[in-house]
């Protein structure tokens, strides 16, 4: 499922870091 | 013992919700009764004010929250409405085009484009709500974008509820007030987005939450053990009774009161479904009708396979 998922999964992993949206 | 375990926990949730949502419902309320002086809201109620409002908010100083400013780099940068703060406040309109050539139509394009790019902004900011629920960050990774991907789009409704009342909506962070006959006046189907939004709050908003309660809430619909696959269920089953039993300890002491008001949260998440599956096939509807149709990447995940 997180491979279809990249963005949420990326989000899921990353800390408060920005994210490039 | 279990009580002060329940109370502290319902203090870490809301302290993780006023770290992470810059616009609480106390400060919602306090713009739209009236109560923060010359501050308040510029109100959009047809096209003509709608690009005044987009001058009023390219004129205003920003207040960026100080937990915000590390992520600014996600709200700003581009034109328009969006460049202050994207679109309705927890907006999940998901749209670009609203329609043909020309000036009027030119606004209203950036309109809808900030609402997108603020919704993306919102998922951020409720996943971090997410991960900041104890023993969320545990749970099996694929379990996690589950429970992200068909909690969010209802945790984003909950929480424009405290920015509307029965006549429009806060949006760009309280600064403008944008009215439900003029959301309604917008051409088909548009002007179905938000109706069934402004109908489900009116009806919520008696329930009179306050922001403590909404934390509690936010997390319970969050951890929701029944979302289509999901892997290992037992565990979020244990953690969201573990928040329900804060949530009921804290409706008591905060509601003595309001007689059933924990039973009657819960049948809202029944509603909220309901909500969820007519915007999402709202929003495929828009697919198949608007030739310049483009939902951003992280909204289209979602909605994906949703419903």
């Amino acid at each position: 499922l997180k491979e279809k998922h990249k963005i949420l999964h990326q989000l899921l992993q990353n800390s408060t870091s920005p994210v490039d949206l | 013992p279990e009580a002060a375990d329940l109370r502290a926990l319902a203090r870490h949730l809301y302290e993780a919700y006023l770290k992470y949502f810059p616009l609480t419902k106390a400060k919602a309320r306090a713009i739209l009764s009236g109560k923060t002086g010359d501050n308040a809201p510029f109100v959009i109620h047809d096209m003509k004010s709608l690009m005044e409002g987009e001058q009023f908010i390219n004129c205003r100083q920003i207040p960026i929250l100080e937990h915000q400013q590390q992520t600014s780099a996600l709200t700003l940068g581009h034109g328009g409405i969006t460049a202050a703060h994207p679109g309705s406040e927890y907006g999940i309109m998901g749209m670009t085009s609203i329609g043909d050539q020309g000036p009027t139509d030119a606004v209203e394009l950036r309109f809808f484009q900030s609402c997108q790019s603020r919704s993306a902004e919102a998922v951020r900011e409720v996943t971090e709500f997410a991960k900041s629920i104890p023993g969320f960050i545990n749970l099996d990774l694929n379990d996690q974008v589950t429970l992200l991907k068909y909690g969010v789009i209802e945790v984003l409704i909950i929480m424009m509820s405290p920015l509307m009342n029965k006549d429009g909506t806060l949006i760009s962070y309280g600064q403008i007030f944008m009215t439900r006959e003029f959301l309604k006046s917008l051409r088909k189907p548009f002007c179905q987005m938000m109706e069934p939004k402004f109908e489900f709050s009116v009806k919520f908003n008696t329930l009179e939450l306050d922001d403590s309660d909404m934390a509690l809430f936010l997390a319970v619909i969050i951890l929701s053990g029944d979302r289509p696959g999901l892997l290992n269920v037992k565990p979020i089953e244990q953690l969201q009774e573990t928040v329900l039993h804060s949530l009921e300890l804290q409706l008591k002491l905060s509601h003595p009161d309001s007689l059933q008001l924990f039973a009657k949260l819960l049948q809202k998440m029944t509603d909220l479904r309901q909500i969820v599956t007519d915007h999402v096939h709202l929003i495929q509807l828009l697919k198949k009708t608007e030739v310049d149709m483009c939902l951003h990447p992280l909204l289209q995940e979602i909605m994906k396979d949703l419903y």
